[in-house]
C-alpha cells in the first residue's frame, strides 16, 4: 500500500465520509482512495488539499465519457427512448427534451408509451402542449408498443425530426415488465431504420447503490446509449453513477436540476466533480 | 440475494468456539461493508457496530435458541454474532406500531415526502386499506402544480369508487382546510390530503406544509420515502421531522431490490415508526410493517 500508510488516517476517514455520504459506495471509495494514494507524490501525502483534488480529478476522468450531443440524423426521425425505474423522472425529463429540440426550431412527436398508470397520457400531453411537441397517445391499458409504433408512423408521414418515446416506470426485476421493454426496443426498429437510435435510462439522483443494478437490467434488457441524472437541485449527491460510468462505461447525457421545462443541462463532469466535495 | 459482506461475516464466524476483540472488529468490518451497501447513512452505521461490540464483548448471555425438541442450546460466539448483528437491527427498526390515530368526526391524514416516491398511489392504498375497515375515506388533490396530479387521484379515486375533492383556484391550505367540511356533507368520516412532492430545501414548499398543518391539524402525517433512496435519507427525513409533526413513515417500492437501509436511518434519526411498507403499482399492494423481514433484508 506504499503511500497509503504515509497518509493521515483521519484524512483517509474524512475523504471516505465525504465519497460514502455522497453516495459513491463503499467499493468504490476504497478503490478511488487506494488508486490516489498510490499515485500522489510523497511530498504531497500529508496535504489534505492535494489529495482532495488528486482524487475529484480521477472521478472526472471517470465521468468524462464521450457525450455527444443528440443530433437528428440523416435520415429523420431521430427515435428516443427513455426508459428507467417507477418515478425517477421520465415523463418531466421528455418534457424538457421536447424543448431542447423546440429551441433548436425542430418538430416534435411525443409517444404517450406509459398506457399502464393512472394518467400517465394526461400528464405526457401537458407537456406536449407546454413544448409545442405532437402527441400520439393510445387507449387506456392499449401495447405501449402498438402506440410507440403509430408515434413513430405519425412523426414519418408528418416529417417530423424527433420522436420521443416514454414508457411506463418499471423495477428492474420484474420480468415481464422487462419483457415488455424489449418487445417496444424492437417494435421501434421496426417502424425506422435503426430505431431507437437513443436509449436514454432516467435515474434519479437520490438513489442509492440499487441504481447500479437498474444500470445493469436494463443495459441487458436493452442496448443503453446514455443517462439523465436527474433531481440533482435536491440535497442528494447522485455519487452512485460513478461506479457505473465505471463499469458499464455509459455516459451521463443530461442533468434534471428541476421540475420546470428548462430545468435541463448538458452533464460536464468537472462540474459534477466539484460538486460532490462542496 | 445475501450480500458478500453479511456472508463474509457469517463464513468466518460460523461455528467459532471464541471471539476475541480482533476477530470482532474484522466481522464488524464486513458488517459496515454490507450495511453501506444497503444504503444505511455512514453515522447511523457507525452507532450501529458501536452498539453490536458492545453486546458482542459483552457477557450478558441474552442470545438463546432452542434445538427440534425446544431444549436450549448453547450457541458457539460467532453464531451468537450473527444473532446479535439481527437482534439488535430488529430491535432497532421496532417497536412495530401500525395504528393509525383516529379521530371524530373526520381523520385526517397528510402524505408528503419528496418527489416521485409514491405519494398519490399510496394515498390510493391507504384509502383501500381503510375501506376494508369499514372507513369511508375521501381522497383530497393537494398537488396543484404537477401536470395532471389531480387527474391520477380522480382516477385512483374513481377506481375505488370513492369522492375525491379538488377545487380549481384554492391553495393546498385551503383546499385541506375546505375539504373537512366537504367530507362531513358526503357523511365520509376520513381525509386523505396528496401533497405535491418538494425538496426540503424549498422555504416556500415546506412552509406551505407548515400551513396545511396549522389549517388542517392532520392526525397522522406520513413521510413517503422511496426504498431505493440513499444517504440523503437521513437530512431529508431530519427535516420534514424538524419542520412537522410526523407521525410515522411508509417506505415504498419494496417489491423491486432495493435493500432499504434508509429504513434503518430514518427510524434513528426520527425516532417515527414505519407504519406501511408499499409492495407494488396496484392499490391492493399495501402491508403493515413487520421487523424481521425488512432487517434480513437490509443485512442482506
Ligand atoms: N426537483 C426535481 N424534481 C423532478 C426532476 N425531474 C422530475 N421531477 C419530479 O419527479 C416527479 C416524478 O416525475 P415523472 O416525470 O412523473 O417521473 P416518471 O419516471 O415518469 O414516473 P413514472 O412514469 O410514474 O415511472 C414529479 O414530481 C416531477 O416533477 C428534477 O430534475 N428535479
Ligand atoms: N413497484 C412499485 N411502484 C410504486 C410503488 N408505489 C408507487 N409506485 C410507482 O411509483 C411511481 C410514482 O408514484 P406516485 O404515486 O406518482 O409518486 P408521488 O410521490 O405522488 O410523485 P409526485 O407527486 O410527483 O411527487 C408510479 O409509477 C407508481 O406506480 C410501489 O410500492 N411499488
Ligand atoms: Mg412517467
Ligand atoms: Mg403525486
Amino acid at each position: 500500500f506504499g503511500a497509503k500508510r504515509e497518509l493521515d488516517k483521519s484524512l483517509l476517514d474524512d475523504l471516505e465520509q465525504i465519497l460514502i455520504t455522497s453516495d459513491i459506495g463503499v467499493k468504490t471509495a476504497q478503490h478511488l482512495l487506494e488508486l490516489v494514494s498510490n499515485k500522489i507524490d510523497k511530498k504531497e501525502v500529508d496535504q489534505p488539499d492535494k489529495v482532495r483534488a488528486a482524487l475529484q480529478a480521477e472521478i472526472e476522468r471517470i465521468l468524462d465519457l464521450e457525450n455527444r450531443p443528440l443530433e437528428v440524423a440523416e435520415s429523420k426521425p431521430l427515435v428516443l427512448m427513455v426508459v428507467g425505474v417507477n418515478g425517477g423522472g421520465k415523463t418531466t425529463t421528455i418534457g424538457k427534451l421536447a424543448q431542447r429540440f423546440r429551441d433548436q426550431g425542430r418538430r416534435v412527436v411525443l409517444g404517450a408509451g406509459d398506457t399502464f398508470r393512472a394518467a400517465a397520457a394526461d400528464q405526457l400531453e401537458v407537456w406536449a402542449q407546454r413544448s409545442g411537441a405532437d402527441l400520439v397517445r393510445g387507449k387506456e391499458g392499449q401495447d405501449p408498443s402498438s402506440v410507440l409504433f403509430e408515434a413513430v408512423k405519425r412523426a414519418q408521414s408528418s416529417g417530423a425530426d424527433v420522436v420521443i418515446a416514454d414508457t411506463a416506470g418499471r423495477l428492474h426485476t420484474k420480468v415481464n415488465l422487462m419483457e415488455e421493454l424489449k418487445k417496444v426496443y424492437r417494435v421501434l426498429g421496426k417502424a425506422a431504420l435503426g430505431a431507437p437510435h437513443e436509449v436514454l435510462l432516467v435515474l434519479d439522483a437520490t438513489t442509492g447503490q440499487n441504481a447500479i443494478a437498474q444500470a445493469a437490467q436494463f443495459n441487458a434488457a436493452i442496448p443503453l446509449t446514455g443517462i439523465v441524472l436527474t433531481k440533482l437541485d435536491g440535497t442528494a449527491k447522485g455519487g452512485v453513477i460513478v461506479g457505473i460510468c465505471q463499469e458499464f462505461k455509459i455516459p451521463v447525457r443530461f442533468i434534471g436540476i428541476g421540475e420546470k421545462l428548462d430545468d435541463l443541462r448538458q452533464f460536464d463532469a468537472r462540474e459534477f466533480g466539484s460538486a460532490l466535495f462542496d | 440475494t445475501i450480500s458478500k459482506g453479511f456472508r463474509n461475516a457469517r463464513l468466518k464466524l460460523q461455528g467459532k468456539a471464541e471471539m476475541s476483540e480482533e476477530s470482532i472488529d474484522e466481522a464488524l468490518r464486513d458488517v459496515r461493508v454490507s450495511l453501506l451497501e444497503g444504503d444505511v447513512e455512514f453515522g447511523v452505521v457507525k452507532n450501529f457496530l458501536g452498539r453490536v461490540k458492545d453486546k458482542a464483548l459483552g457477557k450478558v448471555v441474552d442470545v438463546e435458541a432452542k434445538d427440534k425438541e425446544g431444549k436450549k442450546l448453547k450457541l458457539s460466539a460467532g453464531d451468537r454474532f450473527v444473532q446479535i448483528c439481527y437482534q439488535e437491527l430488529e430491535a432497532l427498526m421496532g417497536p412495530v406500531d401500525t395504528s393509525l390515530n383516529i379521530s371524530k368526526p373526520v381523520t385526517r391524514i397528510m402524505m408528503v415526502g419528496l418527489q416521485g416516491s409514491g405519494k398519490t398511489t399510496t394515498a390510493g392504498k391507504l384509502a383501500k386499506y381503510l375501506m376494508a375497515q369499514k372507513h369511508r375515506p375521501m381522497l383530497v388533490a393537494a398537488d396543484v402544480y404537477r401536470p395532471a396530479a389531480i387527474d391520477q387521484l380522480q382516477v385512483l379515486g374513481a377506481q375505488l369508487a370513492i369522492p375525491v375533492y379538488t377545487e380549481s383556484g384554492l391553495m393546498p391550505p385551503d383546499l385541506c382546510e375546505r375539504a373537512i367540511q366537504k367530507a362531513k356533507e358526503r357523511q365520509c368520516d376520513v381525509v386523505i390530503y396528496d401533497t405535491a412532492g418538494r425538496l426540503t430545501i424549498d422555504d416556500a414548499l415546506m412552509h406551505e406544509l407548515e400551513e396545511i398543518e396549522r389549517r388542517a391539524r392532520p392526525d397522522n402525517t406520513f413521510l413517503v420515502c422511496d426504498a431505493m433512496i440513499g444517504q440523503d435519507a437521513v437530512r431529508t427525513a431530519a427535516e420534514f421531522a424538524k419542520r412537522l409533526a410526523l407521525h410515522g413513515f411508509i417506505l415504498t417500492k419494496l417489491d423491486g431490490d432495493a435493500r432499504g437501509g434508509a429504513a434503518l436511518s430514518i427510524k434513528e434519526v426520527t425516532g417515527k415508526p414505519i407504519k406501511f411498507l408499499g409492495m407494488g403499482e396496484t392499490l391492493d399492494r399495501l402491508e403493515e410493517f413487520r421487523p424481521a423481514g425488512l432487517a434480513s433484508r437490509i443485512l442482506g
